[in-house]
Order: C-alpha cells, then sequence, then structure tokens
C-alpha cells in the first residue's frame, strides 16, 4: 500500500514503540 | 510482631494479590502469576527493585534502555497510573488487561484515544497527529515530502472529525475506529493468551505448597 493511501492512525499503529509483544521475547 | 517467615516471598512495593488482579481484568489467577514472572524480569533488568523503570520498559521493547520513542514514552506514561515514573506490578496487569484478546473492544477504543490525546486534553488535535506522523517517519526508513504528510493528516482528519470543529473527540474515534477496526488491531495481544506457557509460574506455586 502506498503510504499517501493510508490512514495517518494505521502509519502510526505500525510503529515500534506499540508493539508490545516485544515484551514478552525471552 | 511482624511475621518472620524464613521462607517468606520477597514482595515487591506495588504488589497486588493475583486473586485480585484476576478479579478486575480478563487474565485467571495463573495468567496473573505468569505475568508476576515476567513483571520481575522485566522489573530487575537495570534496577532490581521491583518497578519497571522508563529505560527497563525501554530496553524491554527495543533492546536499547536509551532509545526515545514518543509511543513507547505514552504507553509508559499510560501504563504508570499513579504517575509517579514507574509501573507497578498492579499497573502493569490492569494495563496488559486492555490487551488482552478478551478485554472488551471498548477499552481498547479507549486506551487507544488517551493514547494517540498526547496533551490529555480530552481530543485529538490536528497537530498532534502531524507530530505522531512525524515521529513514526523519524523512526522508520520511510521518507515522505511535507506536502504529502499534510494530505495524509488532512486526509486522515477530514475522515474522523465528523463534526468539523478541528478536533477528533471520543464519541468519533470510536466511530472512526468502528469503521476502521485495523486501527486497534495493536491494541490486541494474541500472546498474553499463552502467557502461562511462556511463563510458567511453577516456582510460585511451590512456594505456596511449602507454606502450606
Amino acid at each position: 500500500v502506498a503510504p499517501v493511501t493510508m490512514n495517518a492512525f494505521e502509519l502510526i499503529s505500525t510503529s515500534q514503540g506499540l508493539n508490545l509483544s516485544s515484551l514478552f521475547e525471552k | 510482631m511482624g511475621c518472620f517467615c524464613s521462607k517468606g516471598v520477597k514482595r515487591t512495593p506495588g504488589y497486588e494479590e493475583p486473586t485480585v488482579l484476576a478479579a478486575e481484568t480478563p487474565f485467571t489467577v495463573s495468567e496473573v502469576e505468569a505475568l508476576y514472572e515476567l513483571f520481575k524480569k522485566l522489573s530487575s533488568s537495570i534496577i532490581d527493585d521491583g518497578l519497571i523503570h522508563k529505560e527497563e520498559f525501554n530496553l524491554a521493547l527495543f533492546r536499547n534502555r536509551n532509545k526515545r520513542n514518543l509511543f513507547a514514552d505514552r504507553i509508559f506514561d499510560l501504563f504508570d497510573v499513579k504517575r509517579n515514573g514507574v509501573i507497578e506490578f498492579g499497573e502493569f496487569v490492569r494495563s496488559l488487561g486492555v490487551f488482552h484478546p478478551n478485554a472488551p473492544i471498548e477499552d481498547k477504543i479507549a486506551f487507544a484515544f488517551r493514547l494517540y490525546d498526547l496533551r490529555n486534553t480530552g481530543s485529538i488535535e490536528q497537530e498532534e497527529l502531524k507530530e505522531m506522523v512525524l515521529a513514526l517517519l523519524h523512526e522508520s526508513d520511510l521518507v515522505l515530502s511535507e506536502d504529502v504528510i499534510e494530505t495524509i493528516v488532512d486526509k486522515t482528519f477530514s475522515q474522523a472529525d465528523a463534526k468539523g470543529d478541528g478536533k477528533i473527540d471520543q464519541e468519533e474515534w470510536k466511530e472512526f475506529v468502528s469503521k476502521n477496526p485495523s486501527l486497534i488491531r495493536n491494541m490486541t495481544l494474541p500472546y498474553l493468551k499463552d502467557i502461562t506457557l511462556a511463563f510458567p509460574s511453577f516456582v510460585l506455586r511451590s512456594e505456596v505448597e511449602d507454606s502450606e
């Protein structure tokens, strides 16, 4: 998907800072 | 006189009973116990005081204690309900509860709203949205021109700001998410359903048996 067609919130939700699954990595 | 339990389990400040936390969250008692193991690991990675400091949070998220990230800061601040600069066990479990696959969708929508309401004004303003897009671009390799950024922000805002008053309130946010459910996909961590497998609480259980 070309970024320009993306919803800004969709774009933001890809931030690594919001990917809490990293907390569970051993 | 205090209790001198030679085998007593050392509890940290902010520790709350798993039964209490399980009653208030989607987690079972075993899952809360498993989360306590994860919590102990995270809260002792830099300073072994049973509290998660921001550096420890960043270390777990990014494998780098000094990395700064707007969104990780926001998550930390929302988890730190008491606003004392650290995440206690009860805060950790209650906040993660929102990310449980079985948590009410309303809770996930509300949490995401608070996350994006950077200045805690009760609404998401266009400037805040742009600031978040810029922060995202800063952490990624994606390079977009100022015009493209403005277009993305304007377009998103025109779709979400139904009342056209220049800000997205909670009602508008809820409506926008109902039309774009993928926006709260990151508010669910499937991993939380298997938390007892990842962090089996054998130690905790044996301690309970010891005291009996």
